[in-house]
């Protein structure tokens, strides 16, 4: 289903902004 | 107990939601005065596919029959775009403010806030794949309440020439949804009650040809025929009450999810 892809393209595209801020504060702490 | 009680969504939201803890203890002190990169670009990649998700999800209401999921699922599509406005406002904050609190705690929101959203979009599009098996189940429990119209062999004919394809699809969904369910219990549930309506239905189909020769044949005066002719139709409803039965233990199932763990208890 076409909104199934369209969610999991959302959640992997927050997982990816999640790395994004995650891996700039350990490199800080 | 699993957290999501299908494998579809667990695939979805398990990851990120993982990550979002990660997130969370790192930001539990939103004023430790770190620094935050530049997330312009991953926020504008999240908010390109939560616009898809939006016209997917609008135009799944316009395309459904379902009024149920035509009033939730805007909701839920509501909290994303909702969602979305957090982690804009947390990118152009921490963009002029790489250590501000508000900045971070709007990124924390926002990311909550698209789990939660996402969340609820796949739980109202399953809730409705769900009533559309339930819809199926239904049509065959009403199958097994017509056998009165049957009064002859061409009536039998086309009385299972009409209800095999309904059964067929039923068992195939039920059993294509017993394999994306979670939950060992449910599956294990799903499973038995299918194979009592597997093994139910040959004998109810027999019931009724039975029934009908022993019908045409029948001698109004001879009371041992009548009484055969009523044990006849005391097996056949017999049957129909555990079919019937066994459909509405697979919809009880079907509409379960992992957090009713009442149901079990």
């Amino acid at each position: 289903e076409q909104i199934l892809e369209a969610a999991k393209s959302v959640t992997n595209a927050a997982g990816v902004l999640i790395k994004a801020a995650t891996t700039a504060q350990k490199e800080l702490v | 107990m699993p957290v999501f009680h299908t494998k579809t969504i667990e695939s979805i939201l398990e990851p990120v939601a993982q990550q979002i803890s990660k997130l969370v203890i790192l930001h539990d002190d939103a004023d430790n005065g770190n620094l935050m990169p530049d997330l312009s670009l991953p926020v504008q990649v999240v908010q390109q596919a939560a616009d898809n998700l939006i016209r997917v999800g609008h135009e799944t209401c316009t395309n459904s029959d379902d009024s149920l999921l035509k009033r939730e699922l805007p909701l839920a599509l509501i909290r994303v775009e909702e969602a979305c406005k957090s982690l804009q406002e947390a990118s152009v904050t921490l963009k002029s403010d790489p250590k501000s609190p508000f900045g971070k705690r709007k990124l924390i929101e926002g990311e909550r806030g698209i789990l939660q959203g996402v969340s609820a979009i796949l739980l109202s599009f399953d809730e409705s794949e769900v009533r559309k098996i339930v819809h199926l189940c239904k049509q065959v429990i009403e199958y097994l309440f017509i056998t009165e119209l049957i009064e002859k062999m061409d009536d039998l004919v086309t009385y299972v020439k009409n209800l095999t394809p309904v059964l067929t699809r039923m068992t195939r969904e039920v059993d294509a949804r017993e394999k994306e369910l979670t939950h060992q219990e449910h599956r294990n549930k799903l499973v038995q009650h299918l194979e009592q309506v597997k093994s139910l239905t040959p004998s109810f189909i027999s019931s009724i040809k039975i029934y009908l020769l022993t019908l045409a044949s029948f001698q109004q005066n001879d009371s041992q025929e009548k009484q055969v002719l009523f044990c006849i139709q005391d097996s056949k409803d017999f049957l129909i009450k555990r079919i019937n039965y066994e459909i509405k233990e697979i919809i009880r199932i079907l509409q379960l999810t992992s957090y009713d763990e009442d149901e079990w208890a």
